[in-house]
């Protein structure tokens, strides 16, 4: 009866609700947890505090080298046709403008396809580009390069529509990459509807000019930690089912959704298999990563370390995409694994949450997927998640109770069986 | 590099891990 239990404590008992109030306290308390920020100092060390007040086992530090990028004082203010104040938000490792800022005209692209065709136009212009959202992983592509693809052919700045389907006047910020034999231009997004009006001014043949300032500043890498807990195996201790959730988020909202809420729902994994009295047969380790949005580098020092026991892992799971309805999991992995894990969520009939599909995910976990170690990820109702995410409607109001005590429930269920089981599942 | 992928499980049929996991219902 131990699904029948977790299920009966998570979403019925006295765990109900247990990891939203846990959430809700530690953004209310802390707020947002950029990487080399004070703030995300103080996540780590609430967490410390918190795990080691839950009486996990083994709740330790694992110190990682973050970027430490500061946005700084940053607005957009179209001068031509009209005074109009841009809605922006500076993109992580972004340079600065000088104090005056940047006034350009813009050249309005609607693609990377359409900037190589008007490559003439970009030089001594801010590009904006207006592309539509196709699907993230697509479409994310001009967030990461836009500023490079951009600075190639000369412009001086770039602004980039926000990655998300729907806006309310709502920027979107995240993380972008420059290139070592490009010139580093200012990069920032705007709201889809400034791209979409810029666009329309510029079909018309009108004269867009936008003085850009931002004051944003890279220092020298901070010192972070990834946050490790335990529950220690009782037959083989030194196999591990790895469980886990970022501690970072960006610099707005409050960091719920991306990715406390999957931060917090793999730490209830344990609570609820302590409260409940058991002990897996493997070691159940918690990992709450620094640094994700940077690009996954505390997941990245953490594998550079541990990698000589890879044998020794048998699944890895990752929350990072919502803790909306989950309809079950997405897994990475061999056929025999996969049926193995189609097994386990048949335990879950109970709250019909049985779903198994292919290509569990997670950029903290993708050194492990990579070379081999079956993983596990969310598959939840996603279909908002892209309308929050990186952006200030990041709260704990996109959170629901109900649905983070479901995911809860999956996640224990998962993480702890296979923990539990005699053999470590079949690799291929 | 990471050391070579231990196997993992495998040793067992499926069936019999399917009654394995079963038992936790």
């Amino acid at each position: 009866g131990v699904v029948k239990d977790i299920i009966n404590l998570t979403v019925y008992g006295k765990a109900q609700n247990r990891s939203y109030n846990r959430l809700a306290l530690f953004t209310d308390t802390i707020g947002n947890r950029v990487s080399g920020s004070e703030n995300l100092n103080k996540a780590i060390k609430y967490m410390y505090n918190a795990l080691q007040s839950d009486k996990l086992e083994n709740v330790n530090l694992e110190p990682v080298k973050v970027p430490h990028w500061v946005r700084g004082e940053e607005s957009a203010m179209m001068l031509e046709p009209r005074n109009y104040s841009v809605v922006i938000l500076g993109l992580g490792s972004s340079i600065g403008t000088p104090p005056e800022g940047i006034t350009a005209e813009v050249l309005v692209v609607a693609s990377f396809d359409e900037l190589e065709k008007r490559a003439a136009e970009a030089k001594g212009k801010i590009v904006v580009y207006n592309q539509a959202f196709v699907n993230y992983g697509e479409t994310v592509q001009y967030r990461s390069f836009g500023a490079v693809r951009a600075a190639k052919h000369g412009a001086v700045a770039s602004l980039i529509r926000s990655i998300t389907p729907f806006s309310i006047s709502s920027p979107h910020t995240g993380w972008q990459d420059y290139s070592s034999d490009v010139p580093k231009i200012p990069t920032a997004c705007i709201t889809v509807e400034d791209a979409e009006m810029m666009a329309r001014m510029a079909s018309r043949g009108t004269k867009i000019v936008i003085n850009l300032k931002m004051g944003a500043k890279t220092y020298p890498d901070a010192d972070s930690f990834n946050t490790v807990a335990e529950i220690t195996g009782s037959k083989f201790p030194e196999q591990v089912v790895l469980i886990s959730g970022h501690l970072d988020s960006w610099d707005v909202g409050q960091g719920a959704m991306d990715d406390g809420a999957g931060a917090f729902i793999s730490w209830e994994a344990l609570s609820l298999i302590k409260d409940l009295g058991l002990r897996p047969k493997r070691t159940l380790r918690l990992v709450l990563w620094t640094g994700e949005e940077q690009g996954g580098v505390g997941a990245s020092q953490y594998y550079q370390l541990h990698k000589v026991n890879i044998s020794k892992y048998s699944l890895v799971m990752e929350s990072d995409i919502g803790t909306f309805a989950p309809f079950g999991i997405r897994f990475t992995g061999g056929d025999k694994a996969h049926a193995v894990m189609k097994a386990v969520m048949q335990l879950l009939k109970p709250i019909n949450v049985t779903s198994v599909d292919p290509y569990g995910e997670g950029t903290d976990i993708s050194y492990w997927l990579q070379a081999g170690v079956p993983g596990v990820s969310l598959n939840d109702d996603i279909s908002k998640y892209f309308w929050f995410h990186h952006s200030n409607g990041d709260t704990m109001s996109v959170q629901d109770p109900v649905q983070m005590n479901l995911c809860a429930a999956v996640w224990t269920t998962v993480s702890y069986i296979v923990a539990d089981m005699e053999e470590m599942l079949p690799r291929n | 590099k990471p050391m070579q992928v231990h196997s993992g499980g495998g040793e067992r049929s499926l069936e019999d891990i399917s009654m394995e996991i079963a038992g936790y219902s």
